[in-house]
């Protein structure tokens, strides 16, 4: 078992009821009822009382029972039916300590079928962490974190033995003599160290929201946008890691000191390093350090025009999650890789290069590419992106979005022009 | 398929960091999820969850991350922990 750290400082606790399932054919009675003895199956193993609050809603009391959906001003929202069922705050002095909150879009049940939730089940688990418990990699444990279905009566049910130890850590086992359990005071969790002070990067606060970025790529599920010698980074769900950016040349060790601009970064697909182009040559790092050997001539990739010119820079770099390829461009041209096997010298693919302009409806000279979402390629330039679906080509027209909105947490545009659209120049944009 | 596969990968990746197999990006320190951190959560998860430990997204391992659950994570405060630990060695 696992313990939170945190206990009550008292034997005697009250509870209430403050809303409801509403989508369950479960009555209030008996959701009091299941819940009574969800708390009881605690109180059976550890000296612990607790008394129902009389009137719901306005009752406080030390576990506060709710059954909300989505957002619902606990900074954990739910996610609707499935996923996440419910969760519980542990014990303290906060005002949210001992509150209990059921996902109200779930089909709440006792000893239901398979498509619904067993209340009394998920309820002895939230009271676990209201009482103190973390979750638990035994087996059997009502505290393990996956619901496995309902655990039965409600009259016969008793805590296993992992689920009793734990709780008689806390408060000592019942009918004791030495109440408190065998250590009053749980470990607590180390202290965090003092913080250090950071040397803020200079660029301005707001300066991420001015786009035109040199290159932006997809590491690791997380969205980075270079510019200048400075970088910001998103999570998968869309938020920003700081909204100040960060130098590269500290993050990413092994560039050149003084590196003011990336040309293109992408992840390689066969063994995750990271390929860094800088004018005419080009870094893999393995996570965020250089291997050696590099800085390496671009000529290494074989990339050359019709006219036989060697190329002096990549513009944008990408794999394609549509087919796995890598795909380089460079001045309104671009060459195709497979880096499925081989991590050396690169090879384009034959009848390469080829023009920018068979990605209908994308900027020709983008700042940079990557794929993301439903493994759509996403084309960045200036101040907006466009969205080319999964596998397609020749699309028919897509409209330019915008980039620091869409992406870095930045206000609307200003109702200005949008870009012309570079498939279609002629047609008009009412995107904006 | 490999549009699929980047797509499971990513949603792995936010799974672990939610429930606390995967330290939160930190701004102050900013860290790169590594390839093989991300390796090594999968196994903590395999083995707390009782499968087998593989430190790749199986089917096993996929079928564990969309079965229902509590929100709140499974590690709490391992980061620090493991500082800590890399302090005292």
């Amino acid at each position: 078992y696992a313990l939170s750290g945190l206990k009550w400082h008292k034997t005697d606790l009250t509870w209430s009821v403050h809303s409801y399932p509403s989508r369950s054919n479960v009555s209030p009675e008996q959701v009091r009822t299941l819940l009574a003895h969800a708390l009881k199956a605690w109180s059976d193993a550890a000296p612990l009382n607790f008394r129902q609050l009389p009137g719901d809603g306005a009752a406080g009391g030390d576990i506060r029972v709710s059954f909300a959906s989505l957002l619902h001003n606990d900074g954990y929202p739910f996610d609707g039916p499935g996923g996440t069922l419910a969760h519980a705050f542990f014990p303290g002095l906060d005002e949210v300590s001992g509150d209990t909150h059921f996902d109200d879009h779930e089909t709440w049940s006792y000893r239901g079928g398979d498509s619904t939730t067993d209340l009394f089940t998920v309820a002895v688990h939230e009271f676990g962490h209201a009482l103190g418990l973390s979750h638990s990699s035994s087996d059997p444990s009502i505290m393990r974190p996956y619901y496995q279905g309902p655990v039965g009566d409600v009259a016969q049910y008793k805590l296993d033995l992992d689920d009793r130890l734990a709780i008689q850590q806390l408060y000592g086992a019942r009918g004791d003599t030495r109440p408190g359990g065998v250590n009053p005071d749980p470990p607590l969790f180390p202290s965090p160290l003092p913080p250090r002070p950071t040397r803020l990067p200079e660029p301005s606060f707001n300066e991420r929201c001015q786009g035109g970025f040199d290159a932006v790529a997809n590491i690791r599920g997380e969205v980075f946008f270079f510019r200048g010698a400075h970088f910001w980074r998103t999570k998968r769900d869309g938020s920003l890691v700081s909204l100040r950016p960060a130098l590269i040349t500290n993050f990413w060790m092994g560039l050149p000191t003084g590196t003011n601009k990336v040309d293109a970064v992408y992840e390689r697909k066969s063994d995750s390093k990271i390929i860094f182009f800088i004018g005419s040559q080009y870094w893999v790092f393995s996570d965020t350090k250089v291997m050696s050997g590099y800085p390496r001539p671009l000529s290494d990739w074989r990339m050359t025009t019709p006219s036989g010119a060697a190329l002096d820079r990549v513009d944008a770099a990408f794999v394609w999650a549509h087919n796995g390829k890598t795909y380089l461009f460079s001045g309104g041209q671009f060459w195709r890789f497979d880096e499925s096997q081989k991590t050396g010298n690169q090879e384009p693919d034959p009848g390469y290069p080829r023009s920018n302009h068979l990605w209908t409806g994308m900027p020709t000279h983008m700042d940079d590419v990557i794929t993301w979402g439903e493994g759509d390629a996403y084309f960045f330039k200036d101040d907006f992106y466009w969205v080319l679906k999964d596998g397609g080509m020749n699309q028919e027209y897509v409209s330019p979005k915008a980039t620091g909105m869409d992406w870095l947490r930045c206000p609307g545009p200003p109702p200005t022009a949008a870009p012309q659209n570079p498939g279609k120049p002629k047609e008009c944009i009412c995107a904006l | 398929r490999a549009a699929a596969q980047s797509n499971q990968y990513s949603r792995a990746v936010d799974w672990l960091s939610r429930y606390g197999y995967l330290p939160p990006p930190d701004p102050l320190t900013s860290k790169l999820q590594t390839k093989e951190g991300i390796e090594q959560a999968i196994r903590v998860m395999q083995r707390f969850g009782g499968i087998q430990e593989t430190g790749i997204i199986d089917s096993e391992t996929l079928k564990l991350m969309s079965t229902p659950r509590c929100s709140l994570p499974d590690i709490v405060g391992g980061e620090e922990m493991r500082r800590r630990r890399r302090r005292k060695r």
